[in-house]
């Protein structure tokens, strides 16, 4: 158990190991993006997806970054990203700007439920339509 | 790899194009590899049982906890973990952000290195308020974006005591209809309170019964009382606790009484004391015979309802109804009649018959209604007659379903009863 010498356990030591990694920038914040759906997973990536059998993308932290956290995007990536901040900002109730600005950060950084808010699922129509679902069988 | 349940075998997709399962009462288990470290074992199955009571409160669903069933027989798991946890690929990502999430096969995983805490704390994650909203996610609901939703995807500060929305509840009933089920009897329970200043205001509150359980309903929310509902003894001390067969208030200038009627007996109820009277003031004991206590009328009865506007008490069995005055404790003449005959259908062909399971005069909409199974008829009142004379006296309306006037009305499975 973690460690803690109060009666109300008030002082519980969390190893930093079991912290969740603060989102403070756009490479994050593009990961906490298509984690939750609102970034689709590209051709390829949907690719992968299904001969992999996983209707989720785990995070693919190939992606290059500058060392301030920019992201090397093309033109269309980056509209992308921008649209999809919108939309995050938007079903949160925050400004809309399409800047990753402190709301956006703090609101990314909020606990919260860790099933998409977007349908992950390349085809939605798919008779088992799931949120997270493994299908074994790779022909589905 | 977790247990993944078979993703078809017992879901259909229902009309609004999300799964839902395709059976309503559903087992749930907190498997013993997936304990939390924060909370004992009793702790969490307790906030686990109450959460899915929430969901059964408000849909057609039962829940049961089943611990002794193979796995595979098991339609919802529960499971805490850190990291990667119980063989499932989307790995937790430690303290903060992601505390839970749920797979559509019928797992919730919760990250065991949130702070969770009970229902009583006002510290940490809410384990009651994560384990509602993943087992919305279970049952087919999608995160929705609207303030008080309980599908928020962001966890909102434990507020005092959270509770599921008219639109959480319309989004289930939804997927899986409304709450439909024959009632034992219904009525406003009328009772005075003093004012500081002294005076008397006369309330009342509307129940509903079915068997042994009540539901108190609150008219201007359109819903019935939170945590409903709950065992008749609770709250009804000294009627029969497996039900009742009509509930009647007598109120007139000279008399008021209360009664409930079982099989051949009957009580009379102290309001003021909220139990039954043991005697009353003439020494006869309680419970009574019907057929004592008000001669010519047979036992048992389905339902009964007294009309202020003549002092009788109609007493419904089978196809008949039988008048019965309290000025002169005796039959009215004339009677029994067909209940066609002194409540006859406005619409040809739309009449319960007989068999009423209630008589209920509403204070809150000024009408009485007949209720049988999942329907009722409304009587047309005598101010309708006023205003559209060619509608029969005491005319039945055309049927409507219960669950369309009064929502809400659910069962909970027995073993979740008594939280």
């Amino acid at each position: 158990e973690k460690l803690f010498h109060n009666r109300d356990h008030s002082d519980m030591q969390i190893p930093t190991s079991h912290q969740a990694p603060v989102i403070t920038d756009e490479y994050e914040a593009e990961l906490f993006l298509s984690r939750y759906g609102f970034i689709k997973p590209t051709q390829r990536e949907e690719i992968q997806m299904k001969q992999s059998g996983i209707s989720f993308m785990p995070l693919s932290r190939d992606i290059p970054k500058t060392s301030h956290g920019k992201v090397h995007k093309s033109e269309s990536e980056s509209q992308a990203f921008v649209s999809a901040l919108k939309e995050f900002q938007m079903a949160s109730g925050l400004p809309v700007t399409g800047v990753f600005d402190d709301a956006t950060k703090d609101a990314m950084n909020k606990p919260r439920c860790g099933v998409p808010d977007k349908e992950t699922d390349p085809n939605p129509h798919l008779e088992n339509k799931s949120l997270l679902t493994i299908s074994n069988d790779t022909h589905k | 790899n977790s247990s993944l349940g078979n993703p078809t075998g017992n879901r259909n997709s229902s009309k609004s194009g999300y799964m839902a399962f395709s059976k309503d009462v559903l087992r749930w288990r907190l498997i013993g590899e997936g304990y939390s470290s924060q909370l004992t074992v009793d702790e969490q199955r307790y906030i686990f049982r109450l959460a899915f009571r929430m969901w059964s409160e408000v849909s057609p669903l039962e829940f049961v906890e089943d611990t002794w069933s193979p796995l595979e027989d098991v339609d919802i798991k529960l499971g805490f973990g850190t990291g990667r946890h119980l063989g499932c690929n989307q790995k937790f990502d430690g303290t903060g952000q992601e505390f839970a999430h749920a797979w559509f096969l019928g797992d919730i995983h919760f990250d065991d290195d949130e702070h969770f805490t009970g229902p009583s704390s006002h510290t940490g994650i809410s384990l009651l308020k994560v384990a509602v909203h993943e087992i919305g996610h279970v049952l087919g609901l999608p995160h929705i974006y609207r303030p008080g939703s309980i599908m928020q995807p962001s966890y909102l500060p434990h507020e005092s005591s959270f509770e599921m929305d008219w639109m959480d509840r319309k989004a289930i009933q939804h997927l899986y209809g409304g709450c439909k089920g024959r009632f034992s009897t219904v009525f406003d329970w009328i009772r005075k309170e003093k004012t500081p200043y002294g005076d008397v205001k006369i309330r009342f509150n509307t129940y509903f019964m079915r068997d042994g359980w009540y539901w108190l309903y609150e008219n201007r929310n359109n819903r019935t009382r939170y945590g409903d509902p709950v065992a008749l003894q609770i709250g009804w001390h000294g009627i029969p606790s497996d039900g009742v067969d009509a509930y009647v208030h007598v109120w007139s200038r000279r008399r008021e009484a209360v009664y409930f009627f079982k099989g051949l007996q009957f009580w009379r109820y102290d309001s003021e004391n909220d139990r039954v009277f043991r005697h009353d003031s003439e020494g006869r004991r309680y419970p009574r015979l019907i057929s004592e206590g008000f001669p010519g009328i047979p036992s048992p009865i389905d339902s009964a309802f007294y009309d202020r506007r003549d002092s009788h008490i109609y007493f419904f069995r089978r196809a008949q109804v039988y008048a019965f005055s309290v000025e002169t404790n005796s039959l009215a003449s004339g009677f029994p009649k067909h209940i066609r005959d002194v409540f006859p259908p406005v619409e040809s062909g739309d009449h319960p018959d007989g068999s009423i399971d209630a008589a209920y005069f509403s204070y809150s909409h000024n009408a009485l209604f007949l209720l049988k199974g999942t329907r009722f008829w409304r009587v047309v009142g005598s101010r309708e007659r006023w205003r559209r004379p060619f509608l029969p006296r005491n005319g039945l309306m055309p049927h409507k379903e219960v669950d369309q006037q009064w929502f809400d009305i659910c069962d909970v499975h027995p073993t979740s009863l008594k939280l």
